[in-house]
């Protein structure tokens, strides 16, 4: 199936969206 | 969403209960937001007791090794001497726990169970586990990875330790059966 794969710079600014 | 749903573990060592009356599942969650969400609102490792621990692990593995996903595996240990826990021992955490759920270990993140932070007062330590200890393309491609994922000095090295040496050993460290 299809890998969900996210980098660090993602899930950072992830951390600090509304 | 999140390829898995992970589960994030507790330790608190407390003598009178047995070892794994100890462990507690602190929560799953299965999207990057509910990640922050948890992170945002739980201790930093710096600020636990000694003798705590955290584990994060695909949902469905706990994390010890009698797990029949864990039990033929081992873990690349992260050692941090005691003056690390104000500098590193955060950010480090952090790392492991972005690259277990961003999947950051390519064709052989399937073969990443989770990974655990001991919190001790001789030197804490953080431990991402594999699932075969005997792969050895598949240990030694999570093994830099995860080693350049740290940003660790080219001049430092982590071993990796297969469980079933690791439980046969009560005091003394297990053998590195990989180091890069």
């Amino acid at each position: 199936g299809t890998r969900i794969i996210y980098d660090r710079k993602f899930l950072m600014e992830c951390r600090n969206s509304p | 969403p999140l390829m898995t749903s992970w589960a994030l573990w507790f330790f608190k060592n407390e003598r009178s209960r047995a070892w794994r009356e100890n462990l507690q599942m602190v929560t799953r969650f299965d999207t990057v937001e509910d990640f922050w969400a948890l992170y945002n609102n739980i201790k930093l490792p710096s600020k636990l007791s000694p003798g705590c621990d955290y584990a994060l692990f695909r949902d469905g593995i706990e994390p010890m090794w009698e797990d029949s996903s864990n039990k033929r595996g081992g873990r690349w240990l992260v050692s941090l001497a005691k003056q690390l826990r104000h500098l590193d021992l955060d950010r480090l955490w952090l790392d492991t726990m972005l690259c277990l759920i961003g999947e950051g270990f390519g064709d052989y993140g399937p073969d990443v169970c989770g990974a655990v932070v001991n919190i001790r007062t001789k030197g804490d330590k953080i431990a991402l586990w594999t699932r075969e200890a005997d792969s050895q393309a598949s240990v030694m491609h999570i093994g830099r990875v995860y080693k350049e994922r740290l940003g660790l000095s080219m001049k430092a090295t982590i071993g990796y330790q297969a469980h079933a040496d690791t439980a046969t050993k009560s005091n003394s460290l297990a053998r590195n059966k990989f180091v890069v």
